[in-house]
């Protein structure tokens, strides 16, 4: 499974929480606008956390965070 | 399987239950207006739950819980 | 496999029944009006019960259990 | 698999049938009117009989007992 | 796999054929008008047969053996 | 994989045939006019043949052979 | 996999190739008009050959070979 | 994987190619016309060359060689 | 996986590249004029190439090279 | 899994970025104007990251990023 | 996995990238007009880079380079 976020304006963060008992970040990946992340889950990360402005793709459908 | 939420207010919590025979908060992600969060079943989690105002993105359709 | 149950009132049950050759309630976790339970099957629940007014998102359907 | 019970009425029962090389009732599950089950098979369980007025939610469509 | 057999008389019959080199009965289950019964092919059922008015749900279909 | 026979006339019958380097006779179950015989392919049975006038449900569609 | 053949006339011939190196028959199955024949490939048959009028239900569609 | 060839002219080929290093007919089936041949890939056939004017049934679809 | 290659000229070319390390040809299977080959990858082929005027059925669609 | 880049000016960049408990950048493939990457999630790379103006395919939809 | 590159004029070239920590060109293969390509990943390609005017099928879609 992965999924695909657009950053739609500068500092954004795509933030990697920990798989296990424990739920912490390990990672978090920023993204200037424009820029294009693609994710997967992994063996180390369960969750992610993103924020800013973003849109993003997954199999539930297509996500703006500012539509709300 | 992941499901997607995007908070709508500040203060929204997500609450990983824990597998297993006893069922207990292990974890209580809290996040602010328009932050997102994807979020997977896990070897600790097999039930989660979501207090404050959301839009969250599963295979069995697009929940908003104020529409009620 | 999991679903989701969406509390359209106070005092929601969502009940676990034990996996096993005997059935018996593990678990049961309270919702109020709003908050959002996302459940699975799992080694130890093989059933579940639910009391209250709620709105349930399964693979087969969308369940208002007050429209009967 | 899993399929989701809806009581339309009080007294619905449902009941598990054991699996193996002989048949019989294991568990009977009784339900008020707009309580739901969701219920799996299971290792002990390759048949139910639901007795009662119910829509049951299953992959081969919605069934309503009362409708024939 | 599992099917649905909706009863629409009293006295309809699911008959279990036993799975392997022979094939005789191994139970029969009766139904009452209305009562519903949920069956799977397990390590014992490899076919079944059903006596008396019923509507059945399939993967190929619902089926109403009056109507032909 | 399983399908469905539905008998549209009494002394029809589904033929197992089996299942490795020869291919013999090693059940025939007689069905009665709406009775509906649910029969897998197994171990035992590679093929089956039917005679009489019915109605079976396969994935590949509806076949009702007097329609020819 | 399997798929059905509806015998349209008498003397339909389904035969079943070997699997292997070598490449003949190891089985002519005869139908006479309206009967019917439901099979699988197995660990002895990869191929078949039909001869005389049929119609042929797959999952590739339906197939009748006298309509070329 | 199958797929079916419905031969429209008498002298039809379908012919086997070996699986491994080395690519050589091991086997050619000839078919009269609407002999109908359903043919898998195997252990022993990995690719297959068809003569004569035949239409084939595919997952991809339904080829009619004298269409082009 | 495979594919389907009509030959719509003589002289048409399906050539199989190696699986592994190297990549280079190992076989060129020449078809005439309405000539068929199903073709499918192996643990020998991971690509091919095709010259000549063709019409190919594959997953993705139908390709005829000519149409550019 | 894998997606499709294509370049819609010169100086894009797809990164691998490492999977495992670390996130780092391993590989950065520059793509000119209108040359196309193909690139799957595997061992090494969990997380790609994409600079410049493109259009990729992925199974969640087909992403421009000048569109926001 | 496997996709399709039909040539639109001459010199295309595939690249295959190799999988594992690095990741550099192991063959490049090159295309005259109208030939297709069809490649898959595999133990030794991971990704892959292609030149020069084409049209692609994929599982996402059909890309045709020259559109932007
Ligand atoms: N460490 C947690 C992270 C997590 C996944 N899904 C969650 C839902 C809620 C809270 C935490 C989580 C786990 O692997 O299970
Ligand atoms: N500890 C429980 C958590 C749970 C999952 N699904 C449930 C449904 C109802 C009540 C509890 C649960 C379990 O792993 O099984
Ligand atoms: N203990 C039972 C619970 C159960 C599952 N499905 C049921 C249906 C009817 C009654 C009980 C059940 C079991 O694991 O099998
Ligand atoms: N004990 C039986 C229960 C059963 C399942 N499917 C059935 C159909 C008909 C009769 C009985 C059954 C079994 O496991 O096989
Ligand atoms: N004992 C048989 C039962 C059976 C299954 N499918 C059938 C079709 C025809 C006749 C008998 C059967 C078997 O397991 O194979
Ligand atoms: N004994 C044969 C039965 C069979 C299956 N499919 C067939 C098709 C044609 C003729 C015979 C068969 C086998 O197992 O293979
Ligand atoms: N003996 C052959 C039978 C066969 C299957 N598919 C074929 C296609 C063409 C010719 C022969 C065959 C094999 O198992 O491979
Ligand atoms: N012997 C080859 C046969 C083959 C399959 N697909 C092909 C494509 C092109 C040429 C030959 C082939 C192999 O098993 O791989
Ligand atoms: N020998 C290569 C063949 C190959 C497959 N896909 C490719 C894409 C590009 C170049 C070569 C290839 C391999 O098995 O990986
Ligand atoms: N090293 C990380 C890379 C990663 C994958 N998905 C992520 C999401 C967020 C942040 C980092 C990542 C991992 O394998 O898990
Ligand atoms: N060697 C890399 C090749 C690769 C695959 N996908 C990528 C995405 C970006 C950069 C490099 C790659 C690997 O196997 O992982």
């Amino acid at each position: 499974e992965y999924f695909v976020i657009h950053a739609l304006e500068n500092g954004v963060q795509v933030i990697g929480l920990t798989r296990g008992p424990e739920t912490r970040f390990h990672h978090a990946e920023k993204l200037d606008k424009n820029e294009v992340m693609v994710a997967q889950f992994t063996e180390h990360t369960s969750a992610m956390k993103i924020r800013g402005k973003v849109c993003i793709y997954t199999k539930h459908g297509v996500i703006r965070n500012t539509d709300a």
